[in-house]
């Protein structure tokens, strides 16, 4: 059986909210090391990664693998029924229809028990290779989230452009171009404000901003989101979590013929 | 023109 207890219903409130506009149906698969999610969206364009590990629980308890297929939608409806700041215990049998979702009031005697019934769902796993990225940088998440709401109004596509100079977001539409371009910077009163720019090589890459907007919809997960890039293959965003726990974005980049 | 790629081409199925 599972049982596992958040001591923030918001953490997977949050999770839960940054995701389900990007995939809907999903395999929450639980086994003794955590609870993970893997997902592609619809178009298969982009997939999202998702490890809450055992540690980020307590207690955490799962005595086999069990995957819990379930509708975003179902999900979010439920958990609007918790609290911000409400303990969260999801529970589940071994070979369970249900999974059952428990929020407790931490300064009241309140207890809330819901259940949400299960579906089967025939996912593909994706095997994601180990990669040296060509450049990695990390920044303010909502600095990220702004740069990808302002492109967007003038166009459909970002160009990411990581060289000595710094990392160049850049774009251009019907009525014109934009461009942001970020240099390495420390703060040390506010370490949240960093940006720390990695790179083993010059990398140049297209992608649609429509998904990456998407993806900051996880900007209040983590102060700093972490963007690897190597050319031609995915982007990866990430938000870490605590306990080693993250959410993780690929995008599959847009390439010339 | 740039088109846009399909995760699959990148990520082997399982």
């Amino acid at each position: 059986m599972l049982e596992a207890r958040l001591e923030q219903a918001n953490l997977f409130k949050k999770v839960v909210d940054a995701i389900k506009d990007l995939v809907q149906d999903c395999n929450f698969d639980c086994n003794d090391s955590g609870i993970a999610l893997q997902a592609m969206d619809n178009s298969h364009v982009a997939l999202v990664s998702m490890m809450l590990r055992s540690e980020s629980f307590a207690p955490f308890r799962c005595d086999r693998n069990i995957a819990l297929g379930i509708n975003l939608t179902s999900l979010t409806k439920v958990l609007k029924c918790a609290q911000s700041d409400d303990i969260l215990t999801l529970k589940a049998e071994d070979a369970p229809d249900v999974v059952e979702l428990v929020f407790e009031s931490a300064e009241s005697d309140r207890i809330s028990e819901y259940s949400i019934k299960l579906m089967d769902i025939d996912q593909e796993h994706l095997g994601i290779p180990e990669t040296d990225y060509g450049a990695t940088i990390s920044m303010p998440a909502a600095e990220f989230q702004r740069i990808c709401r302002d492109l967007i109004a003038l166009s459909e596509s970002v160009s990411i452009e990581c060289s000595k100079e710094g990392v160049k977001f850049a774009c251009q539409g019907d009525i014109g171009s934009g461009a942001v371009t970020l240099r390495q910077h420390t703060n040390v009163d506010k370490p949240e404000m960093n940006v720390e720019i990695n790179m083993s090589e010059p990398v140049s890459l297209t992608f649609s901003l429509k998904y990456l907007v998407n993806f900051c919809k996880a900007s209040g997960l983590s102060n700093q989101v972490r963007l690897c890039l190597s050319n031609e293959v995915p982007l990866l965003v990430e938000y870490s979590l605590a306990n080693n726990s993250h959410l993780r974005f690929y995008l599959a980049p847009k390439i010339g013929d | 023109t740039q088109n846009q790629r399909s995760i699959l081409g990148f990520f082997s199925k399982k």
